[in-house]
């Protein structure tokens, strides 16, 4: 069973690729579990055709966690993907990396967590101790840093960085960085400069993603770029980027900048 | 004593807006007080002409809290805005919200909490326990949502909404909604869009902040817009930003979007 994990910051495209990835992923022959750990509950919506699944949290909070069973809370989706969403609390009190431990624990009680791939879809815009759950306790074995040419989301990516480069240290966690992946903004040079900033880390660039209209499109009918043009350039591109991380065995333990080389290398761009 | 507090999503402009803000009240007269609660921890750096001021949560732990005085923490920059940078743990580990906590815990304590006015400089991305918590504990009585017309910060502005009208309803709090700042990326239509949200949610767009490159260039000469071009039209912008919620009285508790709303403003826009 291989473990990937996208991590990066909100809105960058970790749930558009997440998705495509396992519809790509699923269409090959591979049985596949995608698990939502971004309070926003939306990864899985366009395997879902739209609709949000419950999230772990708000079936605990219903149902309490002693009478939930796996169907309660994995939903079949597109191409036979199963899919799970951690959720998070109310905003403004508890922990929202709390959804995420709490997923976790129950889908091992459930003996969930199974699959020939299991693909974690986490939110990168706060490395705490609750986001950070998946690599610390070796779910996640190989981390996929998603990113655009933009500073704030390259800031991100190194951050994400510098908790596997800590995490990896300790003896539960077996995380490693499986690679960069730039989901493009359309920003010139950016495929250049996320290559350049994912050597600087002791990485690479393992996809570049275009941005390309038929994502929105798909959104629109609520699906995956797989099931709405699979024929398209798009779904192409998701097809090599599953291709190309099932087979991947090249993992490092990153070397993520300090400030003052972010700096540098933000003046340089 | 005013205490005001930027919120919104990581990169939106809050520090930039923050320290501009800060420069503009002080150079009104009045006596600021500007809090970095973000761990990036470089709200204050404009201010404090490039360099870094060492955290709290850095000084908490080479020195332990009883040691520390007011100098140790606060540091005075341009137009004497006094400086604080609550900071966060290492990446991986502890919760980032910890760094905040810590600060005012140690703020109060040394009764540095003073001044005119406070400006609260805070990461909205996850609206955990952590970082709500100047709102909670009543230090942030008007909070401000920094955003653009990009959905995904509309999405954060209107999360941090959440949580205000949550908290609002505890005794100890009595957060409320100051208005909601666009500071533009310059998308099309983004200053109808951003007031139609705040209107939405029960606010007003309170001021529009227009993309300029003077910022940039204020920031290779590690300035703030209001020293680096002090006649320049952003500088005014900045100015009436001061103005404004210098004189601001009206607050109000917001009536933030539910998940279906959302995406039907999204697809409006
Ligand atoms: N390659 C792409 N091309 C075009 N649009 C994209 C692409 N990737 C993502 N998007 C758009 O960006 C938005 C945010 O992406 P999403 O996957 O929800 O981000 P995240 O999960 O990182 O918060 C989506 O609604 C989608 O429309
Ligand atoms: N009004 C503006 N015009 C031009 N650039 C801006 C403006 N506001 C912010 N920026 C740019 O955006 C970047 C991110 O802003 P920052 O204030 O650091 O965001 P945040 O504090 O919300 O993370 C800054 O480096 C700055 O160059
Ligand atoms: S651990 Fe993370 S999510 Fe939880 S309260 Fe702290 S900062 Fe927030
Ligand atoms: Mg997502
Ligand atoms: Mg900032």
């Amino acid at each position: 069973m291989k473990q990937i994990a996208l991590y990066g910051k909100g809105g960058i495209g970790k749930s558009t690729t997440s998705a495509n990835l396992s519809a790509a992923l699923a269409e090959s022959g591979l049985d596949i579990l995608q698990i939502g750990c971004d309070p926003k509950h939306d990864s899985t919506r366009m395997l879902m055709h739209g609709s949000r699944i419950p999230t772990v949290l708000d079936l605990i909070r219903e149902q309490g966690d002693k009478n939930l069973t796996v169907d309660d809370v994995v939903h079949q989706g597109f191409s036979g993907v199963r899919c799970v969403e951690a959720g998070g609390p109310e905003p403004g009190i508890g922990c929202a990396g709390r959804g995420i431990i709490a997923t976790f624990q129950l889908l091992e009680r459930l003996s969930a967590l199974d699959g020939d791939v299991i693909v974690y879809d986490v939110l990168g815009d706060v490395v705490c101790g609750g986001f950070a759950m998946p690599m610390r306790e070796g779910y996640a074995q190989e981390v996929y840093l998603v990113t655009s040419g933009e500073l704030m989301s390259i800031y991100a990516a190194n951050n994400i960085a510098k908790a596997i480069t800590r995490l990896s240290k300790r003896v539960r966690s077996n995380c490693r960085l499986g690679g960069v992946i730039c989901n493009a903004k359309n920003i010139e040079g950016e495929r250049e400069l996320v290559a350049e900033f994912a050597k600087r880390i002791n990485s690479s660039l393992i996809a570049y993603i275009p941005r390309d209209r038929v994502v929105q499109l798909a959104e629109v009918h609520k699906q995956t770029v797989l099931e709405y043009a699979p024929d398209s350039e798009q779904a192409a591109v998701y097809r090599r980027l599953a291709d190309e991380l099932a087979r991947n065995t090249r993992t490092s333990i990153p070397t993520p900048l300090d400030d003052d080389e972010l700096d540098a290398f933000a003046l340089e761009s």
